[in-house]
């Protein structure tokens, strides 16, 4: 439309520009009548990503790559977990995470990730690029997610030792001999129905991440002990087989304006927006998993 | 108006009573009144479902139809929406009359899978219109 001395801001569009010839490309549905198509397609960020995607079945030139099965029906369990059938998020207040991303590891053949590959990568190393996520989505927590090969026979009660450490890679993209962070820790589970375990690695990774690191490579020792801790325990081969390699996954507060934010929508509902105070908040588990502590410390 | 009739009966008869209803309500009520109607659509038919994976259908909604002449706190406008209306009936009819556009919304969580592989479930806001007015 003839703007007659209206100022249109770069900042409310700059995420929605698409060159002409986008344009044409786009599905004829999502075609906008001419007068609106100088210089930028008035689409919401979603259908502007999905209609470049829509005709770019390569990013870049490279095949689109599928996700992992064992991830995706994960993320379709947090989708449940998350939303209505109709796509609604759920009014769940605990939850303050509006993005959450699943990385599977990379491996040899699968994202050979140039500045990466040339470190030198042992075999039980995990490799995850983050390119993916935005600046301005914030980190809220990190997990490892270890997912079962339930075909291998495993007794009901397993305790494991995990320790992990991330490498650094110097500027030569070599990786330092001297490991900047590592983590040891206890884990105790029931194996019966449970195809999942979630290893919370936030604090383990939060500097990383907070330094924009694109690419995070990490040396996984989990040594498992089968049977009751307390009695006679032993070391079985099997459950290490059983072992898948974990995803990654990240729970984010996406800061940008098309991000749909629950504080927001209390103060359209007439209430004061909860905005977390600059005090130190405490730690408060974005999944509303009923974080450890008692009701005293959760108080406080 | 019976009593007028009876003294002068060539007069063209008078509408009948019940008719004044529908004379007034072609001023207050436009027939196809501005109002949400539904729309959905599944991601399939736009050939997207391949890296959608939820929700499988979406109702964005859409807001249709003739904003009233004098539309007050009906629609929850500003006085502006009228001023507008008797600049384009009195002064100058290009100014557009008042047009039904979405006034609320609601957000859209949707579960896609990235370009290298990797998935993401992220709730935008405005995705879904959820009332209307006139402006």
């Amino acid at each position: 439309p003839r703007s007659r001395g209206r100022v249109v801001s770069d900042k409310t569009f700059g995420f929605l520009v698409a060159p002409e010839d986008n344009a044409s490309e786009l599905n004829p549905l999502l075609r906008l009548p001419k007068g609106m198509r100088r210089g930028y397609a008035l689409l919401p960020p979603l259908l502007k990503v999905l209609s470049d995607r829509g005709h770019q079945n390569w990013e870049n030139g490279a095949p689109r790559l599928q996700p992992d099965s064992r991830a995706l029906r994960y993320m379709k369990r947090l989708y449940k977990m998350s939303a209505t059938k109709e796509g609604i998020p759920k009014a769940n207040k605990s939850h303050l995470y509006n993005t959450v991303r699943l990385f599977t590891p990379c491996s040899e053949g699968k994202h050979r990730h140039r500045d990466l590959m040339k470190g030198d990568v042992h075999p039980g190393d995990l490799l995850f690029n983050l390119d993916r996520v935005t600046a301005l989505e914030h980190l809220l927590k990190s997990v490892l997610l270890y997912s079962f090969d339930t075909s291998v026979p495993v007794s009901s009660s397993v305790t494991c030792v995990c320790r992990l450490a991330a490498k650094e890679h110097d500027s030569s993209s070599q990786v330092c001999p001297s490991v900047s962070h590592s983590l040891a820790f206890n884990l105790h589970f029931e194996v019966r129905k449970r195809k999942w375990v979630e290893i919370d690695v936030t604090s383990f990774l939060q500097p990383l991440i907070a330094t924009n690191r694109r690419n995070i490579h990490m040396a996984v020792n989990i040594t498992c002990l089968v049977g009751d801790p307390q009695h006679s325990t032993k070391l079985e081969n099997p459950f290490n087989m059983a072992l898948v390699p974990p995803s990654l996954l990240l729970y984010l507060n996406d800061t940008s304006e098309q991000a749909y934010h629950r504080w927001n929508s209390l103060r359209h509902r007439g209430k004061s927006p909860v905005r977390p105070r600059q005090r130190n908040i405490p730690h408060v588990d974005p999944t509303g998993d009923g974080g450890r502590g008692n009701s005293q410390g959760k108080r406080a | 108006s019976r009593q007028r009739r009876a003294e002068n009966p060539k007069e063209a008869p008078a509408t009948p009573p019940y008719n004044l209803s529908e004379y007034f309500k072609q001023f207050l009520f436009p027939q196809n009144e501005c109002e949400l109607h539904n729309f959905r659509l599944s991601f399939s038919q736009l050939k997207w479902d391949k890296w959608i994976i939820a929700p499988h259908r979406y109702s964005p909604q859409y807001c249709k139809g003739d904003c009233p002449r004098v539309v007050g706190h009906r629609y929850g406008s500003p006085v502006h929406t009228m001023v507008q209306n008797i600049i384009y009936e009195k002064l100058d009819s290009s100014v557009p009359k008042p047009s039904c556009v979405p006034a609320a919304y609601s957000p859209l969580s949707v579960l896609t899978i990235e370009p290298d592989g990797s998935i993401v479930y992220k709730e935008y806001e405005d995705m879904i219109a959820t009332k209307c007015t006139c402006r």
